[in-house]
């Protein structure tokens, strides 16, 4: 069970996925 | 010259000549381990101005910037990170180089780790320096003067050292029969998973002088907000990149897909910024690479470690 959550961060990894666009529009805003 | 390389468990000394190469030397070293998956690995250096420096390996070793003591002093570390340990690492030495690596960057507070996790990692290094728990041998107190926990996890959780141990042996006696070598992939597995683990972090801004990290790993490019490393806000996987190029601090991303816009970024700090572009091409090689039927040499590696 241990193993398993320290498993589950691996799709923490990850950002949302989004388009180019997307990604240059909230860079900006952040 | 006298040249000292400290690998994670290794000291080795050479001498070298005035036209030895960073690629003569990173060979002598590889040959003295016996290591072969040499893609990962890489030779750093502290620089006259106190900077941590990867050696060019094209380049003379007494030509780069080394600072000046007696022996001239390198580490061998590895600089890229597989995707996924149990499918790509083919030896056991490559294992316990980046176990070793790995568990010193998590002890270190440089790879954050919570708490169950640090005690499920401490099991398992554990097993991986004292084999099978025995009441014979390891006797209460067995683990206290053994550094097996994050110094963060250590101030936030008021336990004392036997209550420490008490956990950590609890999973200590479940891993009877794992050999060493297995619990080393064990605790590497894990820690794979962690968030920060892989992740090269640099200073960057956005075009309004917002100080953000961008993260460069295996998978690709992510960027974070100045307080969390952990959680990526935006995220280019190297399939969806092109060509990436700086000019002064301005960088651009250019996508494959040719309609898309142009990803640009601001990295404040000159000196960093070929070191950004040279662990993107690394990072992006060994992803593309890996995608590729193996190497005949990586094929006789795999079935050297069947036998």
């Amino acid at each position: 069970q241990a193993k398993e959550r320290a498993h589950q961060k691996r799709s923490n990894k990850k950002a949302p996925p989004m388009d180019w666009s997307k990604r240059s529009e909230v860079f900006s805003n952040l | 010259v006298n040249v000292r390389v400290t690998t994670m468990d290794a000291e080795l000394e050479f001498a070298i000549q005035s036209v030895t190469t960073g690629k003569q030397l990173f060979e002598q070293v590889v040959k003295t381990v016996g290591l072969r998956e040499v893609w990962y690995f890489g030779l750093q250096y502290v620089d006259n101005k106190g900077y941590l420096t990867w050696l060019k390996l094209e380049k003379k070793v007494l030509s780069q910037d080394v600072r000046r003591e007696t022996p001239l002093q390198f580490m061998f570390r590895a600089k890229y990170f597989p995707e996924d340990v149990d499918n790509e690492l083919i030896q056991d030495i490559t294992r316990k180089l980046f176990f070793l690596q790995v568990k010193d960057e998590i002890l270190s507070d440089n790879v954050y780790c919570p708490p169950e996790t640090a005690v499920l990692l401490a099991s398992y290094s554990v097993q991986a320096k004292y084999g099978d728990h025995t009441k014979e041998v390891h006797k209460s107190g067995y683990l206290t003067s053994e550094r097996l926990l994050p110094q963060r996890v250590l101030e936030q959780h008021k336990l004392s050292k036997d209550q420490w141990e008490d956990r950590i042996q609890v999973w200590h006696e479940e891993h009877s029969g794992m050999l060493k070598e297995d619990a080393m992939l064990e605790y590497l597995k894990i820690a794979q998973d962690l968030e920060m683990y892989g992740v090269n972090y640099f200073d960057i801004k956005n075009k309004k002088g917002t100080e953000l990290w961008l993260g460069v790993d295996a998978l690709g490019l992510n960027i974070y907000e100045k307080d969390d490393k952990l959680t990526p806000k935006i995220g280019f996987p190297w399939s969806e990149i092109r060509n990436i190029s700086f000019n002064d601090k301005k960088f651009v991303i250019k996508p494959i897909d040719k309609k898309a816009p142009d990803f640009v970024f601001y990295a404040p700090r000159l000196r960093i910024n070929k070191r950004i572009l040279l662990l993107c091409m690394g990072n992006h090689e060994l992803y593309m690479q890996r995608r590729k039927p193996d190497t005949i040499e990586v094929q006789q590696m795999k079935a050297q470690a069947r036998e």
